[in-house]
């Protein structure tokens, strides 16, 4: 689900913006 | 001793929705009715004013409430005819993707106040992704609701009203997007929720136990119930008066899931129809198998 969800995974371990992703 | 923390878990919760979303009910709300003392929001209402307000739209920036009127449209917009069919096709994909900007940064804000519910960052990694995915959607719709009245809604932090009729007569798909989000908004507003009552709220729909595929539900069962008991007493305390809230609030809980599933519906539509459509990868995540 992880690897499925890369996103959503770094914004629950980190605050970096989405849209400089 | 027991009401004591549940007080002091619906204060933390209501801190942390403060902190993370820039436009409370009680803001939109005065923003609404006038009552604010700053320059009343840019009004869109037809492709005449949307290309007028699309510099504010892009702003990303949060309003301190002091935005002046447009001046002048670019000169990229200006030298537009606004009858133009395809010109008007573009600017309403342009709008729709101003829209996802915004959600993604939405996505951003559900997320931190999730990670600051009791409990949250100690569940399962898989089953937080899972809780965020089914839940994002839900949060944004709700607070929704506080921008919106019978005729419109405001957008980009307050700065603009974008009336319900000009959403409405958007072509297919977009027209039909809004519609079910008003009228579930008009029925939601009814309940008179504060900022504090929201702020439980999104917390208990957050920790949905009945999520598909979570690995552990016990422990989401068990954060849920207590911020439960949290959000009863809360309501006890801010509406003495209006009988039955907390169950007629349960029970938005289920109208919501059918408005999300169809709103995911139309956004696959979308994207089957408009070649020229970017969907955005953290949204494409999100919504990919959800329903």
């Amino acid at each position: 689900l992880k690897e499925k969800h890369k996103i959503l995974h770094q914004l629950l371990q980190n605050n970096t913006s989405p849209v400089d992703l | 001793p027991e009401a004591a923390d549940l007080r002091a878990l619906s204060r933390h919760l209501y801190e942390a929705y403060l902190k993370n979303f820039p436009l409370t009910k009680a803001k939109a709300r005065a923003i609404l009715s006038g009552k604010t003392g700053d320059k009343a929001p840019f009004v869109i209402h037809d492709m005449k004013s949307l290309m007028e307000g699309e510099q504010i739209i892009n702003c990303r920036q949060i309003p301190c409430q002091e935005h002046q009127q447009p001046q002048q449209p670019p000169a990229a917009f200006a030298a537009v005819g606004h009858a133009d069919c395809n010109m008007s096709g573009e600017l309403e994909l342009r709008f729709f993707n101003s829209c996802q900007s915004r959600s993604v940064e939405a996505v951003r804000e559900v997320t931190e106040f999730a990670k600051s519910i009791p409990g949250f960052v100690n569940l399962d990694l898989n089953d937080q992704v899972t809780l965020l995915k089914y839940g994002v959607i839900e949060i944004m719709i709700i607070m929704m609701a506080p921008l919106m009245n019978k005729d419109g809604t405001l957008i980009s932090y307050g700065q603009i009203f974008m009336t319900r009729e000009f959403l409405k007569s958007l072509r297919k798909p977009f027209g039909e997007m809004m519609e079910p989000k008003f009228e579930f908004s008009v029925k939601f507003n009814t309940l008179e929720l504060d900022d504090n009552d929201m702020a439980l709220f999104l917390a208990v729909i957050i920790l949905s136990g009945d999520r598909p595929g979570l690995l552990n539900v016990k422990p989401i069962e068990c954060l849920q119930e207590t911020v439960l008991h949290s959000l009863e007493l809360q309501l006890k305390i801010s509406h003495p008066d209006s009988l039955q809230l907390f169950a007629k609030l349960l029970q938005k809980m289920t109208d919501l899931r059918q408005i999300v599933t169809n709103h995911v519906h139309s956004i696959q539509l979308l994207k089957k129809r408009e070649v020229d459509m970017f969907l955005h990868p953290l949204l494409q995540e999100i919504m990919k198998d959800l329903y």
